[in-house]
């Protein structure tokens, strides 16, 4: 399987991938390449850290500033669900300041990401492993729609943590990815694979991937402008002259 | 926005000794042949969706990645590609994805097609893909021909490569014959409609 996730100049985040599938599969089998939220996903939400993007001028997204009022009162209920509905426990750190949030934001930002997976398919499937990766760093999104179901009594801050750490958390050595093998980790194959992405906070754009397989084929620009490229785990290196 | 990209060509039980230095060096350079395309069509503001499928196809291209020319075989001895795309552009989830294609050169590009074109065309059903996400088959090739998108003959994706892991993996009466050339390759092509070589339950893993 091969991928890719760009971010352009005007902060949309695209991802691609295309594959042949596992090595003699039976005829009719679909993978997590052709599967929304398994083997891909792309998505955008508002920011709701007010207090970290003080320089972000809010002209840039207008529409998030329209929509930021209705999306106030949701953010209480994120913890709850989320650690409810999530197979493994979130953090609850940033997000402090959400009371802030009942009244009108200075600050207002969008936050965006895509993500490809590579890796054994049906082991993506059965998580639904780039949509689980994106919910936990999109929590506000993720609420959406569940919006005419909640109550409005909880003031609890806001989950949330960042796409690096969200991909640890499925794709990295133990995540839900490897979990999801149980005793046939390391025997047949399931469970190990690799997820590249891309988040947008506001201006700020990091590159991120993470894998519990002992290789993933992999080149991106880093945060510095650097070309890397590696192969095995952790043997990233800068090419001076790409 | 600052552009940014990353790639990748697979994942998987890929250690130093299955994979000799020599080929190391020829996996890292297409790679940063292929990154090298995708930036620089975003450093010259082209579009996060252009970049990103264009960058795939070139993926596609390459013998070296499962994709495209140089896909893995399934048990009958065929190809069957599959690819998507998304894009985040805020709260309207822009997605297409297309699977078992057997003769369409660059699935990623009628991936891009069905996401460009699907909610026009509405008149004509053999161009357009109605809104659909996933479309599958003879109807995605049919789509592919519509947007004048290059078809190719299932040998086109063969390669030795490929076709070694295929005959290792299978364990069938085809691991002990010579391996065919590109050639001979056309001559299996009806394979997919003979008595599959087995019973189709072997694959699964115990559980």
């Amino acid at each position: 399987t091969v991928g890719c996730v760009a971010a352009d100049v005007h902060g949309v985040i695209c991802t691609a991938t295309s594959t042949g599938g596992l090595t003699n599969k039976l005829p009719g089998r679909i993978g997590d390449t052709p599967t929304v939220g398994a083997g891909f996903w792309a998505e955008e939400g508002i920011l709701l850290n007010i207090d970290e993007f003080d320089s972000v001028d809010s002209a840039m997204f207008p529409a998030t500033e329209s929509v930021y009022g209705t999306l106030a009162p949701i953010v209480a209920f994120l913890p709850s669900v989320l650690t409810d509905c999530l197979p493994f426990s979130t953090t609850t750190k940033g997000y402090q300041h959400l009371t802030a949030l009942t009244e009108k934001p200075t600050v207002p930002a969008t936050h965006a990401l895509a993500l490809s997976g590579t890796g054994n398919g049906d082991s993506f499937l059965r998580v639904s492993a780039c949509r689980t990766a994106g919910a936990l760093a999109l929590p506000p999104q993720a609420l959406m729609s569940m919006l005419p179901k909640m109550s409005l009594s909880d003031k609890t801050a806001v989950s949330g943590i960042t796409l690096r750490a969200a991909l640890k958390a499925v794709a990295g050595p133990g995540g839900l990815l490897q979990q999801s093998a149980g005793d046939r980790w390391n025997r047949t194959g399931e469970g190990e694979g690799g997820i590249i992405g891309i988040e947008r906070r506001g201006k700020d754009t990091d590159v991120v991937f993470d894998m519990n397989s002992s290789g993933m084929f992999r080149a991106y620009i880093d945060s510095s402008g650097r070309t890397m490229v590696g192969i095995f785990r952790g043997d990233d290196e800068v090419v001076h002259n790409p | 926005f600052e552009p940014r990209i990353i790639i990748h060509g697979g994942a998987g039980n890929i250690t130093r000794p299955n994979l000799p230095p020599n080929r190391q060096e020829s996996y890292k350079t297409s790679l940063l042949r292929i990154l090298k395309h995708g930036n620089d069509l975003l450093q010259n503001g082209v579009s996060a969706l252009e970049a990103a499928t264009s960058t795939v196809s070139l993926f596609e291209d390459d013998p070296l990645f499962n994709c495209g020319h140089g896909a893995v075989f399934n048990r009958a001895g065929g190809i069957e590609l599959e690819a998507s795309v998304m894009v985040s552009s805020g709260y309207k989830k822009s997605c297409a994805a297309v699977s078992l294609l057997r003769h369409v050169k660059n699935p990623i590009l009628l991936a891009r097609n069905i996401l460009e074109h699907g909610e026009q065309d509405l008149e004509e059903a053999s161009a357009g893909a109605q809104g659909h996400v996933h479309i599958s088959g003879p109807t995605a090739e049919d789509l592919a021909k519509a947007y004048g998108l290059e078809l190719k003959p299932q040998s086109y994706f063969w390669t030795r490569k490929r076709w070694e892991e295929h005959k290792r993996g299978l364990q069938s009466k085809l691991a002990n014959e010579k391996v065919p050339s590109c050639e001979e390759f056309r001559g299996l092509e009806g394979l997919d409609d003979q008595e599959p070589p087995w019973d189709g339950f072997e694959y699964l893993p115990q559980g």
